[in-house]
């Protein structure tokens, strides 16, 4: 393992900690995603399939669960606790994600490594975290003021993932020597959807001025 | 040495 990786791992562990926090101490999740959320429990139960059968390492196991219980834990407190479920931005968070869902098992019926459950599971649920974050984008866009957790959300995700790319291009140079295709491919749209987000958000920080997304 | 697992990664 090598250390944009670790680094891409702990960035991931760090949003979703930035994310509870934000719900858990201000009893609040305004501005953020629900679809996206679900996008994301879907993604993680899609690709640990193999959690009990193939053991790659203790880290491994231990990061895994924590994605799969930290997303359904986040979608609990969004659809069902009395209080924060009256703060969540449902008039704008209204981005068609099941019209995400499809087209991206479609194509892992088509694309995959092997034409089996885990693998077709397995290349759908990259595809599917390669345009997860539509959702909150669009519903930045339409909220007037985003807070500063939220902005520092999304923009550790993004991070996260600018740190797999940079593991990919250390492992294709240092250890594999060929190209992942289907990983790779995904997680560099996937990042490259993160670049106008970016934009904003370090030309908000520069300017000191709240992030604002153009509509 | 390098893993040729493909899952190797979360």
């Amino acid at each position: 393992m090598n250390l944009f990786r670790l680094l891409g791992d702990m960035t991931h562990l760090l949003c979703i900690v930035v994310l509870l926090l934000k719900i858990r101490t201000r009893k609040s999740c305004a501005g953020i995603s629900l679809k996206t959320q679900e996008l994301y429990v879907i993604v993680f139960l899609t690709r640990y399939l193999d959690l009990f059968t193939m053991y790659n390492s203790l880290y491994q196991i231990v990061m895994k669960l924590v994605f799969v219980g930290t997303s359904i834990g986040i979608v609990w407190y969004m659809r069902y606790h009395k209080v924060v479920k009256q703060t969540y931005s449902k008039n704008e968070d209204t981005f068609r994600h099941y019209f995400l869902i499809l087209p991206c098992f479609v194509l892992a019926l088509f694309v995959h490594l092997d034409f089996t459950v885990v693998e077709v599971l397995w290349s759908f649920s990259l595809y599917l975290e390669a345009v997860a974050i539509l959702p909150q984008l669009v519903l930045l866009q339409r909220s007037r003021n985003i807070d500063t957790l939220t902005g520092d959300y999304v923009f550790l995700l993004g991070v996260y993932r600018v740190l797999y790319l940079l593991n990919w291009v250390y492992r294709f140079f240092m250890e594999i020597h060929q190209i992942r295709w289907i990983p790779w491919v995904s997680g560099f749209i996937q990042t490259a959807l993160y670049a106008d987000f970016f934009y904003y958000y370090i030309k908000s920080w520069k300017n000191r001025e709240k992030l604002k997304l153009p509509a | 040495g390098p893993s040729s697992n493909p899952k190797d990664e979360l």
